[in-house]
């Protein structure tokens, strides 16, 4: 299952 | 965290310092695009929207954002004021338009959420992956580039390089998390890079001095 997209790339 | 990414964000760090370096030691911005850098202002401060609504990832994290945006303005300011005279826009001719119009349907069709900060998000990521196009472009019509200015652009590329492994160790340790609109974006940029590098490792790095072929 894919995990919720976060934007914790800069 | 993981190493690639740690790396890739430090090149990043890096590459500002030596754009700096650059302009503050020839006291000129000669060969540097300010239609790039006006884009990666624009990269900032569209994608860190975050910063003022909670959505809290690290310290690390946001002084990161943080000083992105204030070095990226920073540099707008040595170009535009200090060190205006040394600007020329004669041969900064890539057309805006030609990358803001497309990035900016992109992130419209495709987002994670249409809400304003996820498609500001996500045309922040369209925009970074093109952005360097003004300056690349800049760089063959001139045929040639500063030493200096050539390793800022290698900080850059290994950046966006380091990306790539970074998120193939992700998705192997975070159970197959993937963010398509990041890798898709990540790639293409990186590809942009690739002419750049293969002149750099020929050249640059063999002592000679940043030429292409006429």
């Amino acid at each position: 299952k894919q995990k919720e997209h976060e934007h914790d790339e800069l | 965290m993981n190493l690639f990414r740690l790396v890739a964000d430090l090149s990043h760090l890096a590459s500002i310092f030596i754009l700096l370096h650059k302009i503050q030691t020839t006291r000129s911005c000669r060969g540097i695009s300010i239609k790039t850098q006006l884009l990666y202002v624009l990269v900032f401060v569209t994608r860190y929207l975050d910063l003022f609504t909670g959505d809290f990832v690290s310290i690390y994290n946001s002084v990161m954002k943080l000083f992105f945006i204030g070095s990226s303005c920073y540099i707008i300011y040595l170009m535009r004021i200090k060190y205006k005279p040394t600007n020329d826009p004669s041969i900064d001719t890539f057309r805006l338009e030609y990358i803001l119009g497309p990035t900016a349907v992109l992130a419209l069709i495709f987002n994670y959420k249409f809400t304003f900060l996820e498609v500001l998000w996500a045309f922040s990521i369209y925009l970074e992956a093109v952005a360097i196009l003004p300056q690349l472009f800049m760089l063959q019509r001139t045929g040639e580039a500063e030493t200096i200015t050539t390793h800022y652009l290698a900080a850059l590329g290994i950046y966006r390089g380091l990306y790539i492994p970074n998120w193939i160790y992700r998705y192997f340790t975070e159970g197959g998390a993937i963010d398509p609109i990041a890798v898709v974006a990540g790639i293409v940029q990186t590809a942009l890079y690739v002419d750049f590098f293969y002149v750099y490792f020929t050249k640059v790095l063999q002592g000679q001095k940043f030429e292409l072929p006429a």
